[in-house]
C-alpha cells in the first residue's frame, strides 16, 4: 500500500500562503 | 427538468420534429431501460456542470437523412437560444447562486455536503419510448454470420412503443464528504499549473504548516488496456486521519471557490478526476 499524494484539509491552512503567479 | 422538457414541446408544435433524450436500450431485442451516457467528469457537458454551468449535447438521430439531420439540428439550437434568451435572467441568477453556495459549503459557512466519487444511473420515471423492433437474424442467413463476434440484429420496420425507466440522470452511488481543500506536494508544479488551466485558483505555503489532515493509504493498480492513451488507475484505500506538517512549497486548492465542485472532481482519488487519468502516477 502506498500513500496518496494529495491530503484532504478540514480547515483552510492559517500558514501563510501566496497565489500563484 | 424545466428546459429540455419545453424543448421538446416546442420542438414538436413547432416544426414537428420528434426529439428525445440521449441515450439508447440496454437490449435491442429485449428492451428493459433507456439509459443516456456515462456519468464521467470528462465527458464535456459533464465537466460544464460540474463547473456550474449548462450544457446541452446535441445529437442527430444516425437512422435520418443528411438533410433532416441538419434541419432538425439547427432548429434544435436555435430554440435552445431562444430559450436561453428568454429565461437569460433566471439562468444567470442560477449560475451566480451555484457559484455562491460553491463557496459557501467549501468555506464551511454552509453545511458541506458529501458529494459524488461514483455514480449510478437514476430514472425519471417510466415512459412509452418508440423503436424500431429488432430480431436477431435467422440462423440460415448469410447477413447474420457476417461479422464474426458480434451478432447482428436486423431491423424489422415496425415501430413500437416500449413502456421503459427513461435514465436520463445520475445519482450517487458512493460519496466522499467535501474537504476544507487539498494539499499537493511542492513538486507538484505541473498539477498545480493543469488546474489553473482549468481557471482554478491554487496557494502556495510560504512557510510549514501543522494540521490534521486526511490522507488516503491505497493498493494501487492500473488498468491492463489502454484507454485513449491512458492506463486508467484502480485506487482501492482506507482514509487515515492524523496530524502532518506541511512544507513550504505545499501547494493548496481551497473548495471555497465558485469551481469547488470541479476541485472536488478533480482531486479526490476515488473517483473519476486526475488520479484516474494518471496525472499522479510518477508519485505511486
Amino acid at each position: 500500500a502506498v500513500e496518496f499524494p494529495v491530503a484532504r484539509a478540514r480547515r483552510a491552512p492559517r500558514a501563510p500562503a501566496r497565489s500563484l503567479p | 427538468d424545466q428546459m429540455l422538457p419545453a424543448l421538446r414541446k416546442t420542438l414538436q408544435d413547432k416544426y414537428h420534429e420528434a426529439i428525445f433524450d440521449y441515450g439508447n436500450v440496454d437490449n435491442p431485442v429485449e428492451p428493459r431501460s433507456w439509459d443516456t451516457y456515462a456519468p464521467l467528469g470528462w465527458y464535456g457537458t459533464n465537466y460544464v456542470g460540474l463547473r456550474g454551468r449548462m450544457a446541452i449535447l446535441s445529437e442527430a438521430y444516425s437512422h435520418a437523412d443528411f438533410k433532416t439531420r441538419v434541419q432538425v439540428t439547427h432548429d434544435f439550437l436555435v430554440e435552445i437560444l431562444n430559450y436561453a434568451a428568454l429565461h437569460a435572467d433566471e439562468i444567470r441568477r442560477l449560475e451566480r447562486e451555484a457559484d455562491r453556495q460553491t463557496t459557501l459549503e467549501g468555506a464551511g459557512l454552509a453545511l458541506r455536503p458529501a458529494l459524488a466519487v461514483t455514480y449510478k444511473l437514476g430514472s425519471r420515471g417510466v415512459e412509452p419510448v418508440v423503436l424500431e423492433v429488432m430480431k436477431p437474424p435467422d440462423s440460415t442467413s448469410v447477413r447474420g454470420r457476417v461479422g464474426g463476434g458480434r451478432q447482428q440484429l436486423l431491423p424489422t420496420g415496425e415501430l413500437r412503443a416500449y413502456r421503459l425507466p427513461v435514465n436520463d440522470r445520475f445519482v450517487d452511488s458512493l460519496t466522499r464528504p467535501l474537504p476544507a481543500g487539498y494539499y499537493l506536494p511542492p513538486a507538484a508544479g505541473e498539477i498545480a499549473a493543469l488546474l489553473r488551466l482549468h481557471g482554478i485558483h491554487v496557494q502556495r505555503l510560504t512557510a510549514e504548516w501543522t494540521d490534521t489532515v486526511e490522507t488516503l493509504v491505497a493498493q494501487i493498480s492500473w488498468a491492463p488496456r489502454e484507454f485513449q492513451g491512458h492506463h486508467q488507475v484502480i485506487i482501492d484505500g482506507t482514509w487515515v486521519t492524523a496530524p502532518r506538517t506541511l512544507p513550504g512549497g505545499t501547494h493548496f486548492v481551497s473548495t471555497a471557490q465558485p469551481l469547488g465542485r470541479l476541485v472536488f472532481s478533480l482531486l479526490e482519488p476515488e473517483g473519476n478526476g486526475l488520479a484516474r487519468w494518471g496525472a499522479f502516477d510518477r508519485y505511486l
